[in-house]
């Protein structure tokens, strides 16, 4: 009597989309332009180019709150092959790695064509070419919602006669303008403080901001990096070993697949896990590969995770970026060295800012980043607003109300976000950790700041 | 250079447990033991079964923190065909449907299984019988992580001798039972009160609740309804007219497939927004299925939404099961009326109980319920938290500290989850005023008893 069926997962972002975001007109627009804009930083800086990132938004309807939105970059592009289903079918992408990226989940440009089809039936405009590539193409796309496949509504190409290579994205939706718009701006602002290399240009239906590159030091791409043993689980076992054609000795699966194993320490892992280094992977019994990944998580005689794979700003960008937004009277900067969790190395990356533009408040203002990426929304639920709180201030001189302005960055090949609209950070250990650490660095700093203020004003007053 | 590839739903939840609250082995076990109960009280409560619901915790191997978890019901089982797709297909369930149910998102159980076998190779075990099945099944079930496939490892039948129907279903999970502890009873405990008509059985390692039935009356089921006009979208528009096999006139489509839309509505709604009632759906542009969709969202003149596809506990039902677990001193309660938002309808109910069992607190201890769910975490993003300490509770006669606790329970086709693992509710403006009206309605009651009993203390002391 119950009648049982599937969903295509196009078809549970449709009926699910306040999930990732799109919860009403102001707030998809609001996550319209971030997915575009991620997506276009990531295509720049993820190759070593300097980006040149143009936004434009336009009411094309005020009555009906139709807006459209054109993002337009300067990235590697998007192989004319690949456009129809990076644009058309959800969980797709080419982020599924282990490499520090704004994008992961291969869901945010799709839920925002999605969103696009669903309140105006229009399709996405996408104009791309790659650098190798000879020619343009352009493509209008639409979601096959109950098959998740792309439907092509037009496509053509023509010859390139410059060296252009980047990517436009063009969507019409219905989003509120006047209800998003402090919002956006802020983002945008965020943006080009995390991104100092960077030439941002936003035009929108009352407002124009210029960012231009304060520096043309772009940080060091990220490099694609292995699983650490610390992070292996027994599905992953099976799957890796599945997907090897060859009939590997368990040394020589360790070395060549996990991050930071060389001959001597997996002959050292084995050896005290109780294992033969000798055996062929493909006759592991359920049982021994439980007890492997049991064994590969509880050893701790691994090197810690590499950081290749990550991407920090650095504290001379940082403090570059703070400064050319806030222009604050006093700047402390900290980059620590890089952590991990369960295997996923991190970075945490502080600043405090005092002064000058920050506007005095009763508690520290905060500026969160993850993977460089702006978050604004559900800080009460983010674990950096906690450890903020939790930090007596007093302790460093600071008397509230007072012009405090904190930045916590964290880079990593997977940060722990609570939901897939990427807008808060769970409570990990090793995370809060860091992130104290870091702030405490950079308040002392600060306390020797008004310390020596302090003694000027003295000197001054006799 | 960059390499694209898609990923199956079932290998997006696997890389991204935690965003279904499988993050950590505590956390997971708490989640695998709801997601069952929640299953086993849908498959009774929604046909009118009163539920015997057994739930089983046992630490097989401390050491490891391996825990077993099994939970019975006597709900109207899952049909022999159907086993493998509902426990080894990600997307996958019954409750796709316009009618309140626990379940919405057809992932629940499968979380459970995948994070068994991840975290100890484990297929889940399922033993099951219809209400008419002459035979009661046995499965095994793995998932096929890269295909959303499932894979069943054993099943057996064997004729049915008795009345049985039911499910039963047992995982074997990582978990660590005592970090868990405390929430988990506190999750039966309040299921127990917010479903007074249901026998629950759970036995721990150390602990042992029974809560027998307090009545027999259960709540009417909800019967599936028809979407409302207030909330469609050209989408939804394109998909009805897509799967409809005849060529309706549009007032015919408008009757048929709608919530409350009679003949005269149909007529003076599409008068209304200048289209022709003989107008065949099939011939409709695309231009004109967007101001379609447009004029039904705007129109104001629609019934509002039936509320047959809810189930309210109601006032007595909410009574009984907050003196069962709580025994108060004191309790008011409220049921409204049915409300709605874009189309979506439900009703809000609220208890306040004082004293008795109940510990003083700084402010009001808050309880809050989504379609008969318990919700435990993430208070701080939750929208009823909010509206609860807005409120000006000295109104009300309340000094703090008090022994106030106030309950939240909110029925609806479509609750605003925040997230899939189903923790806070978003801030949708008519849920907002709902809550509000209620809790005020609830507190008025309370301040009427708390005069009392200072009329009734002075007397004393004269
Ligand atoms: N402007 C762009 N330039 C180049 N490639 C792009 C651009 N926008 C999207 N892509 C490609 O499309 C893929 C899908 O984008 P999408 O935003 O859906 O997912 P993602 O960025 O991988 O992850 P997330 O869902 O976290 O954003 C990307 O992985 C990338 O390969
Ligand atoms: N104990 C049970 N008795 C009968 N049917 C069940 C039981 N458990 C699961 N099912 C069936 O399996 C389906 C899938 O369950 P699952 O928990 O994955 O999704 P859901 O309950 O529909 O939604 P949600 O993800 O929100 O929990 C259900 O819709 C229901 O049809
Ligand atoms: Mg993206
Ligand atoms: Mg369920």
């Amino acid at each position: 009597r119950e009648t049982y069926r599937g969903l295509s997962p196009a078809e549970f972002f449709y009926r699910n989309k306040e999930i990732a975001g799109f919860s009403n007109p102001a707030r998809a627009l609001y996550q319209t332009i971030r997915e575009l804009v991620e997506n276009a930083l990531d295509a720049t800086e993820l190759h070593g180019i300097l980006p040149d990132i143009k936004i434009f938004v336009d009411v094309v309807d005020p009555g009906k709150n139709i807006v459209k939105v054109r993002v337009e970059d300067n990235g590697i592009g998007v192989p004319k092959e690949e456009v129809p289903k990076v644009f058309g079918m959800v969980f797709y992408g080419s982020k599924y790695k282990i490499r520090q990226s704004r994008g992961v989940f291969g869901l945010g440009v799709k839920m925002a064509v999605l969103y696009a089809q669903i309140t105006t039936g229009k399709p996405v405009y996408v104009k791309s070419s790659t650098i190798d590539s000879k020619e343009i193409y352009e493509f209008e796309v639409m979601i096959d919602v109950i098959n998740n496949r792309p439907i092509v509504l037009s496509h053509r190409s023509y010859r390139k006669d410059n060296q252009w290579h980047g990517t436009v994205v063009e969507l019409t939706i219905e989003g509120n303008w006047s209800y998003a718009k402090k919002r956006i701006e802020e983002y945008i602002k965020r943006t080009a403080l995390i991104t100092p290399y960077a030439n941002i240009y936003f035009k929108g239906p009352d407002i124009e901001l210029a960012f231009t590159r304060a520096t043309r030091r772009i940080p060091k791409p990220p490099r694609e990096g292995l699983p650490h043993p610390k992070g292996v689980d027994i599905e992953m076992l099976k799957q890796m070993i599945a997907m090897t054609e060859e009939n590997l000795s368990l040394r020589d699966f360790l070395i060549k697949y996990f991050d930071g194993v060389g001959k001597i320490s997996a002959e050292t892992f084995l050896k005290w896990a109780g294992f033969n280094p000798e055996q062929s992977i493909k006759t592991l019994t359920l049982e021994q590969l439980d007890e492997l990944a049991r064994k590969m998580r509880e050893y701790s005689g691994w090197k810690r995770p590499k950081d290749i794979s990550l991407s920090p700003l650095g504290e001379e960008l940082l403090r570059r970026g703070i400064e050319e937004v806030l222009k604050p009277e006093f700047i402390a900067t900290v980059t620590r060295k890089p952590s991990s969790y369960i295997g996923n190395p991190f970075v945490v990356e502080t600043a405090i800012a005092w002064g000058g533009k920050i506007p005095p408040s009763e508690k520290p203002i905060l500026y969160r980043f993850a993977n460089k990426i702006p978050l604004l929304y559900d800080e009460g639920a983010d674990v950096t607003r906690k450890i903020v709180d939790s930090i007596d201030w007093s302790v460093y001189k600071v008397k509230f109300p007072a012009p405090l302005l904190v930045v916590v960055h964290i880079c990593s090949t997977k940060i722990p976000f609570k939901g897939v609209g990427k807008e808060a950070i769970a409570e990990v250990p090793e995370l809060e950790e860091e992130i104290e650490a870091a702030l405490r660095e950079c308040a002392r700093k600060l306390r020797m700041y008004i310390t020596k203020k302090e003694k000027e004003l003295e000197l001054a007053l006799k």
